[in-house]
C-alpha cells in the first residue's frame, strides 16, 4: 500500500495538516501499522502496544478511541481514517470538533446521550485501572455531583447541547483532546523527507 | 480532589492519553 500523491493532497484538505505534514504522519502510520501485523493497517493490539507497550489487555477507553477512529467500522484503522482522527486533535482543530469527539467518546453506547450507568462504569474502570479504592457512597456522590452540573433537563442523561454547555464552563474536559506534538510532525518524523512527493 | 466525574476521567485514563503515540516514535 503507497499513499499517491493525490491522496495526500485530498488528506492534507480534509484535515489540519498540510501536504508534507500527511507525509510525515504516514510514517508514524507504516511504523505502527507494521508493529504486529505487517499489513498496513493498524488493529487493535497495534494501538494498545503504541499506547501501552503491551499488546494485550482489555482497556475500556482503547475500545472507545479504537472505535472513533475506525469510521468504516472494518475492524482496522486505514491511514485516512488515522489522519481524520488526529486532525481533530490537532491545536487548530475547533474547539465544538473537539468537543463532539468527547462526547462521542463518552456515550460508550452510542445512544446519542452520555447516561449516569455510562460514567458510573468510566469512574470504576479507571479506577480499576489505577489500584484505587473509593467507597459507593463516595462514587455516588462524585456522579451526582457531575450530573446535577451537566444535566440541566434532570432527565438522567447529558445530551449533545447539554454538554456543550458544561464543557464551555469546564475547558479543561477537552485537555486531551489536543496534542501540541501535531503542529510540529515534520520534525518529529523527519524521515518523510526521503519520500516526500512534493515542497510544502 | 477530583469531585467532577469527567474532569477524573479525562485526567486519569491513560487510554485517552494519545500523546505516547509520538512519545514511542
Amino acid at each position: 500500500r503507497t499513499c499517491q500523491h493525490a491522496d495526500l493532497e485530498r488528506l492534507a484538505r480534509e484535515s489540519q495538516f498540510s501536504v508534507n505534514e500527511v507525509e510525515a504522519l504516514y510514517e508514524l502510520f507504516k511504523k505502527l501499522s507494521c508493529s504486529i501485523i505487517d499489513d498496513g493497517l493498524i488493529h487493535k493490539e497495534e494501538l494498545r502496544l503504541a499506547l501501552f507497550q503491551a499488546p494485550y489487555g482489555e482497556n475500556l477507553f482503547l475500545d472507545r478511541v479504537f472505535d472513533l477512529f475506525d469510521e468504516k467500522k472494518n475492524g482496522v484503522i486505514e491511514f485516512e481514517e488515522f489522519i481524520h482522527a488526529l486532525s481533530v486533535f490537532h491545536p487548530y482543530a475547533s474547539i465544538q470538533e473537539k468537543t463532539d469527539f468527547a462526547f462521542r467518546l463518552y456515550d460508550l453506547r452510542q445512544t446519542g446521550f452520555i447516561e449516569r450507568e455510562e460514567v458510573q462504569q468510566m469512574v470504576s474502570a479507571i479506577l480499576l485501572e489505577s489500584d484505587m479504592m473509593l467507597s459507593d457512597e463516595l462514587l455516588t456522590m462524585i456522579i451526582d455531583k457531575t450530573f446535577a452540573d451537566a444535566d440541566s433537563d434532570k432527565d438522567g442523561k447529558i445530551s449533545k447541547d447539554e454538554w456543550n454547555v458544561y464543557v464551555h464552563k469546564h475547558p479543561s474536559l477537552l485537555k486531551n483532546m489536543t496534542l501540541p506534538y501535531l503542529k510540529d510532525v515534520t520534525t518529529a518524523f523527519p524521515s518523510f523527507i526521503f519520500n516526500t512527493e512534493v515542497e510544502d | 480532589k477530583f469531585f467532577n466525574a469527567f474532569e477524573f476521567i479525562s485526567s486519569m485514563s491513560s487510554g485517552f492519553d494519545l500523546s505516547s503515540l509520538f512519545e514511542s516514535k
